[in-house]
């Protein structure tokens, strides 16, 4: 690389540089976050250079919720879009408990194997829950969400991730920090994590209501997604 | 790539949720460009547990829903925008804004054209106040109805709301004020109004960012 391109930086491990002064403003320093979810993060090096930053995340809820999901339309679909598409689908949206996603490879265009590794990466997410109160199977397969982003071509090191998913899930907590550490977590060539969060209310209601999210994206950026 | 994963704590069935996330989309994640290249990952998700009680929203009908909708809309934007904030190599903010189309899909359609032309976005990165560029990417839009050659106008709006600064009015360039321009184009942020028509009002937002030395240096490290 450094033959063909002697100006070029490393950008690929989440968080490794520095954040820009004039980033620094959008990087909320608390939060309000809905109830019932938490999030974590953990290192697990899916990137071998990445040797000290976190790159897997998950957020997960209490209790069985409703998800939704909106995906890309390119035919080259990445294999934890079709995993976390067709889960969806078979549960109608119902029975979710977690998200999972990795940064530094995004699994896509990796074939069967690929397929079997999204797979495997929410099947190994569901059995993190199967302990606690809600975590009983309901009979209707995995409850995870998975997500994966980084470079395209190459398999991801499945063996690596799920060895690591007892930690990230042990590290769970419903912080400002623990939020901003799984936003950390999913970014690529992001100069800074991007996270939100508000209340809300509705017409007839006394509740008041949260709503965070966060979101990674940098580069290869003009979403078709339905 | 894209990735956006949204929690919250309202009681909201799936069915309802999927529409709202769906509408949503429209307005927000899908109305962004940094590059104008579409990932094989993009995926956004929404969680909605219930936790803080209160009415289950089961329909999309109801008062609730529609309240839910138009919170979720605009809370995506903001998430949007934040992608938009930290464009590989950007150093502006800009929001095109395409008005007076024949249906929200034309406008939609220029403001893309425009978010993903080169030439445009080189031009932003130089402090170019050029409009040929604009209109140019505005003519070649693809299956668009409503562009009026004679009737399009261009005007670049300041981040501090004053006065739009008009470099095309009705098919017929202005005499820019180039100092004006110069401090206009200084700032991070900044918002591209093209008027299609007189006839229509349809319009659509679209945020992008400009293209810079950085861009390159980052893809071309950025290795498979």
């Amino acid at each position: 690389v450094s033959k063909l391109a002697p100006q070029a930086r490393e950008y690929a491990a989440p968080g490794q540089g520095a954040i820009p002064p004039s980033k620094k403003r959008y990087i909320p320093t608390s939060g309000t976050y809905p109830l019932g979810f938490s999030a974590a993060s953990a290192h697990v090096g899916v990137k071998p250079s990445n040797t000290r930053f976190d790159d897997v995340a998950l957020i997960a809820s209490e209790v069985p919720c409703s998800a939704a999901a909106v995906f890309t339309t390119n035919k080259f679909q990445a294999a934890p879009v079709t995993v976390s598409r067709n889960m969806l689908n078979r549960r109608r949206g119902e029975g979710i408990r977690a998200v999972v996603v990795n940064s530094g490879c995004a699994n896509a265009v990796t074939g069967r194997g690929g397929i079997e590794d999204a797979i495997s990466m929410g099947h190994e997410t569901d059995q993190c829950f199967v302990n606690d109160s809600n975590g009983k199977d309901d009979g209707q397969g995995s409850r995870s969400i998975v997500m994966s982003t980084g470079v395209i071509g190459q398999r991801l090191p499945i063996k690596k991730i799920t060895s690591k998913l007892g930690t990230v899930y042990g590290n769970l907590g419903e912080t400002h920090h623990h939020w901003l550490s799984a936003a950390r977590a999913i970014c690529t060539t992001d100069t800074f994590p991007k996270l939100i969060s508000r209340t809300f209310t509705l017409p007839g209601s006394q509740e008041e209501y949260r709503i965070a999210g966060m979101t990674k994206g940098a580069g290869m950026i003009h979403p078709n997604m339905a | 790539t894209l990735l956006g994963i949204l929690c919250t704590d309202a009681p909201v069935g799936a069915a309802p949720l999927q529409q709202s996330l769906t509408d949503a989309i429209t307005k927000s994640f899908n109305s962004i460009s940094i590059d104008g290249d579409t990932s094989t990952n993009d995926t956004v998700v929404i969680l909605a547990n219930g936790a803080a009680g209160g009415k289950p929203i089961t329909s999309t009908s109801s008062d609730e829903f529609r309240a839910f909708q138009e919170t979720l809309t605009a809370f995506a934007i903001d998430l949007a925008k934040l992608v938009v904030r930290d464009g590989e190599g950007a150093t502006k903010f800009v929001t095109i804004k395409v008005t007076n189309a024949k249906t929200y899909e034309d406008a939609k359609r220029v403001a893309n054209s425009i978010a993903r032309s080169p030439l445009v976005k080189t031009a932003l990165y130089g402090k170019d106040a050029n409009w040929g560029r604009i209109l140019c990417a505005t003519g070649y839009a693809e299956g668009v109805e409503s562009v009026v050659p004679e009737e399009t106008s261009v005007s670049f709006v300041p981040a501090d709301g004053s006065e739009e600064l008009k470099l095309l009015v009705r098919g017929e360039p202005e005499q820019v004020d180039e100092s004006r321009a110069a401090e206009i184009l200084a700032e991070e942020d900044l918002e591209i109004v093209v008027r299609l028509s007189e006839k229509f009002d349809e319009e659509a937002v679209v945020w992008t960012c400009d293209f810079s030395h950085e861009y390159v240096t980052i893809n071309g490290d950025y290795r498979t």
